[in-house]
């Protein structure tokens, strides 16, 4: 659902001079949030892990222009490990909650005036 | 409706939360909308607990009994309001506190400061989302959180979103005109808090643009749920 219509296929300048960059935004990353990793297999994984974040804010950013995006604390991890130790909603859908729960349908209100 | 609205500068919102390495953002939603409804019924700002939910909670979909609210592992504000319900209400944070970690029900009947009245789903409709809010208090909603995960700041109104809904928020107010973006107008847009601590966002909230022109961005409008609280002294 991220991927935007066109994907750009070529280097950018900015792209190019961020993935130079990496090994210093990530050093820069572990002091500011006070990451450790167990070993340097660790730590060269997490890198690699924080390089596509690298390249995948840049790309929200683009789709996302009116926010502001960047690194954050969850730039070391995996879009599957950022689902599943910081989500966590089961899935569902107001249809879905009304038949599954004992939820009503809340009374429409005026919203006139 | 006022044309802008935030619970934070009446009240009615406690202080942002995080919720560690654990899936527990449904229980996060949940106390914010009970916390909310609790204000406006006493007028008092009880902090409440999630944690309570995460190790008693484990209530399940009558039409799905397999999927129930379990702890770390994810969970559901409706199925949870149903919990406290019957289980009466919920302790306070300083009572029962938080460890970010499945643990074994403490749940003491006698240290309940909350209680569950009624709670409904909101039809798929920004008008009514904001009415709910402004009459009801701030709302348990899901989103879509794939831009969250490298949201820094400003109003998120990406061009492209899911709308598979994968975390439990909670809708606090809204603004009529607080960004200019490349779309050449003022937007609208939602103040939702969330459960990563204050150091996340925008202080521990996210801003996301809605209607006319932009309903249900990562899908914010589809699932949203009101509860009310019982008028305890």
């Amino acid at each position: 659902a991220e991927d935007p219509l066109i994907e750009q296929v070529v280097g950018d300048a900015a792209g190019d001079e961020l993935e130079l960059n990496a090994e210093a935004h990530f050093a820069s990353f572990v002091r500011r949030f006070g990451k450790s990793y167990r070993d340097d297999g660790e730590r060269a994984h997490r890198m690699s892990v924080f390089k596509a974040n690298l390249r995948r804010a840049r790309r929200h950013q683009r789709l996302d222009p009116t926010a502001l995006h960047g690194v954050t604390r969850f730039s070391d991890l995996t879009p599957a490990e950022f689902r599943r130790q910081f989500l966590g909603l089961r899935r569902s859908s107001s249809r879905d909650l009304l038949k599954a729960s004992s939820a009503h349908e809340a009374p429409i209100l005026p919203t006139d005036g | 409706l006022p044309t802008d609205f935030d619970w934070r500068e009446h009240g009615a919102v406690g202080p942002v939360k995080d919720q560690g390495s654990c899936g527990s953002c449904w229980s996060f939603s949940t106390t914010g909308a009970l916390e909310g409804a609790h204000y406006l019924a006493t007028g008092k700002l009880e902090v409440l607990s999630e944690q309570q939910m995460v190790d008693c909670d484990h209530e399940c979909d009558p039409l799905e009994p397999r999927s129930c609210d379990a702890g770390c592992n994810g969970g559901l504000m409706t199925t949870a309001f149903s919990y406290l319900q019957k289980s009466g209400g919920l302790e306070s944070e300083k009572d029962y506190p938080y460890t970010g970690s499945d643990g074994t029900c403490k749940f003491d009947k006698s240290k309940i400061v909350a209680q569950v009245k009624n709670f409904s789903v909101v039809s798929v409709d920004e008008d009514q989302i904001a009415a709910n809010l402004v009459k009801h208090g701030p709302l348990a909603i899901g989103i879509n959180a794939v831009f969250m995960q490298t949201y820094i700041g400003g109003v998120s109104c990406p061009y492209i979103c899911g709308r598979h809904l994968d975390h439990g928020v909670l809708l606090v107010g809204y603004g009529s005109a607080g960004y200019a973006p490349i779309r050449f107008k003022e937007k609208p847009y939602w103040i939702i808090k969330n459960s990563w601590g204050e150091n996340w966002g925008e202080n521990g909230y996210y801003k996301i643009c809605r209607g006319p022109h932009v309903q249900n961005k990562c899908g914010v409008d589809s699932m949203v749920s009101t509860v009310t609280a019982i008028h305890t002294s």
